[in-house]
């Protein structure tokens, strides 16, 4: 989803 | 993935290694900043709430492990550890780091993506990580000697938000609906405070002399 797009990152 | 952000993850990774090498090893910080390290565990902490919480992927997990467990180690070492901790130049780290969390938080009190405590603290992350490296480049400046595995150190942080920034310019044209501001923002306010740097780390190495900072 949307929002997990960008939390995947570090 | 892509290659940029795997590429990022590395070089970020690396710099933590020649730190914890320079600091295990040789036993010294000399010319480490232990007011940016300590805003680094701070950003980590803020960030990796959701650690146990979102599980993304077991890569994401473990890195997100090693970040944690390396900053609050970097700032045991350098705050406690008895030989460690008398290299730590004090006199020359004097940057207020206390006035940059304050601002970080007001600004993602007021500029989120939503109003919740994780995500509040996740964008306050963001901020915090983009001014985190100051009190280390002031004290870069200080530093008469700065040795090569500081230089490195700091090199390999700025490759990795370089790259960081290549990794969103592909996702961009590659995923649908890939439009972050606030990480953008911050991300690229962050790599340009390493501009300076890269530029006298680039004709030391040109001219194969030792790196410095002009005051």
């Amino acid at each position: 989803p949307l929002e997990q797009q960008i939390h995947d990152e570090l | 993935m892509n290659i940029f952000r795997l590429a990022g993850d590395m070089t970020h990774l690396f710099s933590v290694l020649v730190l914890l090498l320079k600091i295990h090893t040789i036993k010294s910080c000399a010319g480490v900043s232990l007011k940016t390290q300590e805003l680094y565990a701070l950003v980590f902490a803020a960030r990796y709430l959701d650690i146990f919480t979102n599980y993304i992927s077991l890569y994401n997990t473990v890195m997100k492990l090693i970040f944690l467990g390396s900053s609050f180690s970097i700032v045991w070492y350098m705050r406690y550890h008895k030989i460690v901790r008398r290299s730590y130049d004090k006199d020359q780290d004097t940057f207020r780091h206390y006035f940059l969390i304050l601002p970080c938080l007001l600004l993602a009190l007021l500029i989120n993506e939503k109003f919740t405590f994780k995500e509040v603290m996740w964008t306050f992350s963001l901020y915090l990580e983009a001014v985190a490296i100051l009190p280390q480049l002031v004290l870069l400046q200080r530093t008469r000697n700065i040795d090569n595995l500081t230089g490195q150190y700091v090199f390999l942080l700025g490759a990795y938000r370089a790259l960081y920034i290549l990794n969103w310019v592909y996702r961009y044209f590659t995923e649908p609906h890939f439009v972050h501001w606030i990480t953008w923002v911050s991300g690229l306010v962050q790599t340009l405070l390493y501009a300076d740097f890269f530029y006298y780390y680039f004709q030391s190495w040109k001219n194969n002399q030792k790196l410095h900072l002009p005051a």
